[in-house]
């Protein structure tokens, strides 16, 4: 709903591409033989998001301190401390954003690229708190919208996809011949 | 902010260690 207000209907052909994209790359190796360049195209797309998570994390984290909104909520006004929750927030699910890269890039690639990656997001959660103001009004944008909707029909895709049941399943003989990639992408 | 910052990365690094 709040991506329907800042971007109106465009936020349905976006949900519903969030939705498909998945599947579509889930079946494409196995149409084409080309699951090297899926899986490269795959580990850009969790680069993306996973940049752009830690940019809004990093936002999120410095609203309590620069935000007069949240600073008002903070000193007794209407619901308090709302900042400090949405801070706490981050702070908790980070610890499982922690355990997800380990445990699913960490098998797939080398010490030193997981420990990058790591970087990687701590990097983009410093930035976001650092240039939280032009950041900003970024994130209430229409394009906001139609990423938050994009997002959310992947998240949809995640909560459906069912790796022995699932409608991709049919073409191919295990989840084990998954890509890493793709499989972490669909955790994700 | 600098200290939320520092407590998130933190959090994340639980995983890894």
């Amino acid at each position: 709903p709040h991506a329907f207000l800042m971007a109106g209907w465009w936020v349905l052909p976006a949900l519903l591409g969030g939705l498909l994209l998945p599947a579509v790359a889930e079946g494409l190796p196995h149409r084409r033989g080309g699951e090297r360049q899926v899986e490269r195209l795959t580990l850009v797309l969790v680069a993306t998001a996973l940049g752009l998570h830690a940019v809004m994390d990093g936002i999120a984290l410095a609203l309590p301190a620069n935000h007069s909104h949240a600073d008002a909520a903070l000193h007794g006004h209407g619901s308090h401390g709302s900042g400090l929750s949405l801070a706490l927030a981050v702070i908790l699910h980070r610890i499982p954003v922690g355990f997800a890269i380990w445990w699913l890039i960490r098998p797939h690639f080398s010490r030193a690229f997981a420990i990058t990656v790591i970087g990687y997001v701590a990097l983009g959660t410093v930035m976001g708190a650092a240039l939280t103001e032009p950041l900003l009004s970024l994130t209430s944008s229409e394009g906001m919208g139609i990423f938050q909707a994009f997002a959310a029909g992947a998240l949809v895709h995640v909560l459906l996809h069912r790796p022995d049941f699932g409608p991709a399943s049919g073409q191919h003989d295990s989840p084990a011949s998954q890509p890493g990639l793709t499989a972490a992408v669909d955790t994700r | 902010t600098a200290a939320l910052v520092f407590i998130s990365i933190a959090a994340l690094l639980i995983g890894p260690l």
